[in-house]
């Protein structure tokens, strides 16, 4: 085990263990800046464990990033562990984060489903969803990006427990949904909720359950076309964007709606690469490219966010 | 622990509506135990569909009869997974 987050592999996967264990490395590394917050169990009873950067008062407005909430996407945890490290290690260092920092608050959950996530480290690569037992049906699993509550039950999702998209019997019926919605609803200050996925290179903002446009769509089209071209300046990886029903499909109980509806403007979905040829199974040496990449993009957001206080 | 010898990914480009709408009928045949890993909805966008083994005659045969095009992008699943171990393993060893 790595003593210290200096010596952690960030260009390798991990197991949910050392994911943990690296928040705790963060935390203890970083006192004044980290600290990690519980927001609840997930169905099979492991923690729901939050990184919170702040350096200052409490209820500052907040940004919110979770990753890994679809359990195969393993890019997307191993990119948010590498963007907690950036963090820590930016702050006080890069004027730019340090400006964030010193007016809002960071929340970044790494492993959003945890359940899911150790299921493809031990049984199935392949799998998804959340690791429910679904009454009466032999198919195990909730699909957490159909189980939020604006949409739910739309067209975009599915009522069959053996689907990939499978909605779940209610909405926030998944622990690792509702721990999510009762942190927002506390906090009553989040400004911004970035939700990181793969693969399929797209930043996709509201809404995903109708082709009716959001308030702010043209706000979020600017910043969106603004994240990307940083995010393509690095390594030349090309996102698309616009609104998810738009741009991919009709996804109905998804989070970004979800959150932008409590009022959370700059709600965005980011998949992230694969370029075309691995799919899920990227490999481990893409992942600081990919981070990297991201980083430009969430920094723009993050900026934006700063700048236009509402 | 499931594994996935045999198993491919397949990245179908679907040149119209009528292609998409096949390949919507395709994800419909639950027997075939397809896992589209990027949905049929736009003739923009690619498919993506990792077919297990014994699927994999049919499905070809389906998409050659229907002369949708395709490309193999992953040619054994377990192979790459494999690799991603190896990886992992060797990190921790390092």
């Amino acid at each position: 085990q790595p003593r210290t987050t200096d010596d952690y592999d960030y260009a390798n996967y991990h197991t949910l263990s050392e994911i943990n264990s690296f928040m705790d490395m963060l935390v203890e590394e970083n006192p004044k800046l980290v600290s990690k917050i519980v927001i609840g169990k997930s169905y099979e009873g492991r923690e729901l464990n939050v990184l919170k950067f702040s350096t200052g008062a409490t209820k500052r407005p907040g940004i919110w990033i979770d990753t890994g909430i679809h359990a195969r996407e393993w890019i997307t945890p191993a990119s948010g562990t590498w963007f907690a490290k950036k963090i820590a290690t930016d702050y006080g260092r890069d004027p730019a984060l340090t400006a964030i920092l010193d007016k809002l608050d960071i929340f970044l959950e790494l492993v959003t489903n945890p359940d899911g996530y150790e299921y493809t480290h031990t049984t199935n690569r392949m799998w998804r969803k959340t690791r429910r037992i679904n009454t009466g049906s032999s198919c195990v699993g909730v699909d957490p990006n159909r189980n939020w509550g604006t949409g739910f039950g739309g067209a975009g999702s599915s009522s069959n427990p053996c689907s990939e998209t499978y909605r779940g019997p209610s909405a926030y019926s998944e622990p690792e949904v509702r721990s999510i919605v009762d942190f927002t609803k506390s906090h009553g200050n989040l400004k911004a909720f970035l939700t990181i996925h793969s693969y399929s290179q797209m930043m996709l903002y509201p809404y995903g359950d109708t082709s009716i446009p959001c308030v702010d769509e043209v706000e979020l089209d600017e910043l969106a076309l603004k994240a990307a071209t940083d995010l393509e300046s690095l390594y030349g990886t090309k996102y698309t964007f616009g609104s998810t029903f738009n741009t991919i499909y009709q996804a109905s109980g998804v989070t970004t709606d979800w959150a932008y509806d409590q009022g959370i403007k700059y709600s965005y979905t980011f998949e992230l690469r694969d370029n075309g040829y691995y799919g899920f199974i990227l490999p481990a040496n893409q992942i600081i490219p990919t981070a990297e990449e991201t980083w430009l993009a969430l920094m723009v957001i993050m900026e934006h966010t700063k700048n236009n206080p509402y | 622990k499931e594994t996935f010898e045999g198993h491919q990914v397949l990245r179908i480009t679907a040149k119209d509506e009528v292609e998409i709408s096949l390949l919507k009928e395709l994800s419909g045949q639950e027997d075939l135990q397809l896992d589209f890993w990027m949905d049929p909805v736009d003739v923009s966008l690619p498919v993506d569909v990792r077919v297990p083994f014994h699927s994999l005659q049919a499905v070809r045969a389906f998409l050659g009869y229907h002369e949708i095009h395709y490309e193999i992008m992953i040619q054994d699943l377990q192979d790459l997974l494999d690799k991603e171990q190896r990886e992992m393993m060797r990190s921790r060893v390092f």
